[in-house]
């Protein structure tokens, strides 16, 4: 992260919504900014107050081309998306957004919500970030809406300007037991055992679960392994205590928080054909040493110890899964069973007397 | 600066002056301007860049940096603040 101290001197700070873009309704602007201060209120001890009228500590405006007295300009569709100015009075702390793009609330053209998080940042004092996976990182990236946006990097930068919140609850995000975790809306990108852990990944976090006893992590997946992306899309324990992770046509070997040399490679190394692009998700079955790969409404099996791809594969997952019927999201393998899990269910299956035994909510591993 | 020729046109070039210009030019310091700012040389703001974007620094325009280049981003300069 970069600093352009000293930053603001004092923790409450008021903002002004000058004018609107007409891409948008006001609701839905007046949101996107309102969240966008959230962020970082969640883990510094500022507090912002919005005011209607009058000189604000950060004025946001919506502008073209040249505007102003910003010694800054705009560049039409695409290229510059926004400014900010650094604390300080006047021009300090004032952020413009360029009305020649489409701004959002979805993932198309430029959410508002991001771009707005991301030039607080530099209205509180942040400058650009060289992490790729930090919000202050200069490139427009888009990531879900609820994932909370700040990298360690975000946090650690603005944090060494602010400090963190004072003497009230740690306002990140709450423990993964919290009702986020617990909601009805928990689905998962991919999950996979790790020796007596099950491991849930979804967007850059992930929840370390001891099916034994209630306990769970909730963790950033770049504390552990900080060249892995997000949103990995599928992940298996082979049998020599490694977990391999799946995204697009590229996968990582990982042992321990190592990640092997050499990755990631292509999937086709593993022998699937060119025409396979992603993998939904993975399972290595103990008892018989192969892994079944799910693509859509098919699957390959892997030998992990010949290390090759079996013959006469792909087969339709419905014919050899009775019961299986959706895409899979996510699968993993616990005391002999399958877990298949789509959207907000999961199946537990028995691969010997292949059939599901039952249906449950996806989120029964945490102890809702 | 050494443009490919093959792609030696007026599009390439402007792309990188602009952007170069305006995210890895070091605003002069008011309290030094009676002296000669030492302007960097495209080469070095080239460097500055890839290094920043951790593409390979070469110094010049090579397809990463000029995709790098053109991706949507924030209009604060990346150093120099």
């Amino acid at each position: 992260y970069g600093v352009t101290l000293p930053g603001w001197k004092k923790n409450k700070l008021t903002y002004r919504i000058v004018n609107y873009t007409p891409d948008m309704s006001k609701e839905d602007v007046d949101k996107a900014i309102q969240r966008a201060f959230k962020v970082w209120s969640a883990v510094t001890p500022l507090i912002f107050t919005r005011i209607h009228k009058g000189m604000a500590d950060i004025m946001i405006s919506f502008e073209t081309k040249a505007h102003g007295h910003c010694p800054r300009y705009f560049d039409g569709p695409l290229g510059v998306l926004a400014h900010a100015f650094p604390p300080g009075n006047g021009l300090g702390g004032d952020v413009h957004f360029d009305e020649d793009e489409k701004w959002t609330t979805g993932s198309a053209g430029f959410n508002l919500f991001l771009v707005a998080a991301h030039e607080f940042g530099h209205a509180l004092g942040l400058s650009h970030s060289n992490d790729q996976r930090a919000l202050m990182f200069p490139n427009y990236a888009y990531i879900s809406p609820s994932e909370f946006p700040l990298s360690p990097d975000d946090i650690n930068g603005i944090q060494s300007i602010y400090g963190s919140p004072q003497n009230t609850p740690d306002k990140r995000p709450a423990s993964p037991n919290s009702p986020k975790t617990c909601g009805s809306q928990m689905t998962f990108d991919a999950i996979t055992t790790l020796r007596r852990e099950v491991i849930f990944l979804k967007g850059r976090h992930l929840w370390r679960v001891y099916p034994d006893n209630s306990e769970a992590e909730r963790e950033l997946i770049s504390a552990f392994w900080p060249t892995l992306p997000p949103a990995i899309e599928a992940a298996y324990e082979n049998l020599k205590d490694q977990i391999l992770f799946f995204k697009g046509n590229n996968f990582w070997v990982i042992s321990g928080y190592q990640v092997l040399l050499g990755y990631p490679k292509n999937i086709n190394t593993l022998g699937f054909p060119k025409g396979v692009k992603k993998i939904d998700a993975a399972v290595c079955n103990k008892n018989t040493g192969m892994t079944d790969f799910f693509v859509g409404d098919k699957y390959w099996r892997f030998d992990e110890n010949s290390q090759s791809m079996e013959k006469g594969y792909p087969r339709l997952i419905a014919n050899d899964f009775p019961g299986i019927s959706q895409r899979v999201d996510a699968v993993f393998q616990q005391k002999g069973l399958f877990y298949f899990f789509h959207g907000l269910k999961q199946w537990e299956f028995d691969p010997i007397a292949k059939k599901v035994i039952q249906e449950m909510k996806s989120n029964s591993w945490f102890n809702c | 600066l050494h443009i490919h020729p093959e792609e030696d046109n007026k599009e390439v070039a402007k792309l990188l002056q602009d952007y170069l210009n305006k995210f890895y030019s070091v605003d002069p310091d008011p309290n030094l301007l009676g002296w000669k700012i030492n302007a960097e040389s495209t080469a070095e703001k080239l460097q500055k860049m890839q290094h920043f974007f951790g593409l390979k620094v070469t110094g010049k325009p090579d397809n990463e940096t000029l995709e790098m280049m053109k991706k949507p981003r924030c209009g604060v300069p990346d150093v120099g603040l």
